[in-house]
């Protein structure tokens, strides 16, 4: 029958995106529990969910992330110690080689503490664009308002230049100790920025924007 | 005799009376840990796909979002063939969910999945 599509032209199975993720992303279940809510970036990211998405889990209206995905990549650091006297300067690596084919970059920032209050004086700390033998390093600005103690910084350009095409992108965490210093001073473990990657992932399945079905008359 | 069904459809819906087991949307909330996701899934806890179950009636109402095709069978089974099945009552809208997920690298992921949540039943 001429009117049968050739077979290469079969459309394809249907993806079933949750699946997908269940067989390729997630965390097998022996042996693996996701610990209590803790970490920083955890609070960070369930304030964000409760933010965007009622308690059983449908999206709210009216408070749109603007996509249907938001990554969040944690960094990793070279060891050795990141205090020196009453300065800290860590180096961060955030790798990016995780993401789908389908995940479209819309926007990324880093998000941090500008500000930490200790029991004597108190942290005020900065990001950094690290150095590299082309281009000197930037400071970064943070959003305007932060939101609950956390700034953002917006990392887009940097990872649309190409910075990002490397697989990685490398920030300078420097924070600095204000106020009344005692010597004794023990070092604060502080945790890292961590990347947030708000993605548009075009595979089939995934929520659009919420819209009423059209209904014909009938 | 179709003229006739329709005619008589406002007293047929009244003998019916049989609105419980009419196809319906019908509540069931499962926790993520139930379906052995919640090593993966952290948030919501609690999970309501919903389901529709139920008889589809004899005669289509307009609120079952039925299409042409399925007043058709529902004819070829009641006067033609009764091996044809009655239309099914299977879901119709759907709306989407959003999950916080950990990953296997220890990132955190949000994310929205579409027809996650049955909306409302059609008999198809």
């Amino acid at each position: 029958d001429q009117s049968l599509p050739p077979p290469g032209s079969l459309p394809a199975v249907p993806p079933l995106p949750l699946l997908q993720a269940l067989q390729v992303r997630a965390p097998g279940s022996q042996g693996w529990q996701a610990g209590p809510a803790s970490g920083q970036p955890l609070r960070y990211m369930l304030n964000l969910y409760r933010h965007a998405a009622d308690r059983e889990g449908r999206p709210r209206h009216g408070r749109s992330l603007g996509t249907n995905t938001v990554r969040l990549v944690q960094a990793s650091s070279p060891g050795g110690p990141p205090w020196a006297g009453r300065r800290y300067v860590q180096l961060l690596t955030y790798r990016l080689e995780g993401l789908s084919e389908t995940e479209h970059l819309l926007r990324a920032t880093v998000v941090y503490l500008p500000s930490l209050m200790l029991a004597q004086g108190r942290l005020l700390c900065a990001l950094e664009l690290a150095a590299t033998s082309e281009a000197p390093g930037v400071l970064l600005s943070p959003a305007a308002r932060p939101r609950h103690g956390w700034a953002e910084a917006d990392v887009t350009p940097y990872l649309m230049q190409g910075n990002g095409s490397a697989g990685s992108l490398a920030l300078q965490h420097v924070c600095v100790r204000a106020g009344r210093v005692g010597s004794r001073d023990a070092p604060v473990a502080l945790s890292h920025p961590f990347l947030l990657l708000y993605l548009n992932d075009t595979q089939a399945g995934l929520a659009l924007p919420v819209r009423e079905p059209h209904r014909h008359r009938r | 005799d179709t003229g006739t069904l329709a005619h008589d459809l406002p007293g047929y819906l009244r003998d019916q009376g049989g609105e419980k087991s009419d196809c319906s949307l019908r509540s069931f909330p499962v926790s993520f840990a139930q379906l052995g996701w919640d090593h993966w899934i952290i948030a919501p806890h609690r999970y309501n796909p919903r389901y529709c179950k139920g008889a589809c009636p004899h005669l289509l109402r307009y609120d079952y979002h039925a299409p042409n095709h399925a007043v058709v069978q529902s004819f070829v089974h009641q006067l033609v063939d009764a091996n044809v099945p009655w239309p099914s009552c299977v879901p119709y809208r759907y709306s989407p969910i959003s999950v916080l997920m950990i990953e296997r690298d220890g990132g955190i992921l949000y994310k929205e999945y579409e027809n996650m949540i049955a909306e409302s039943c059609t008999c198809r």
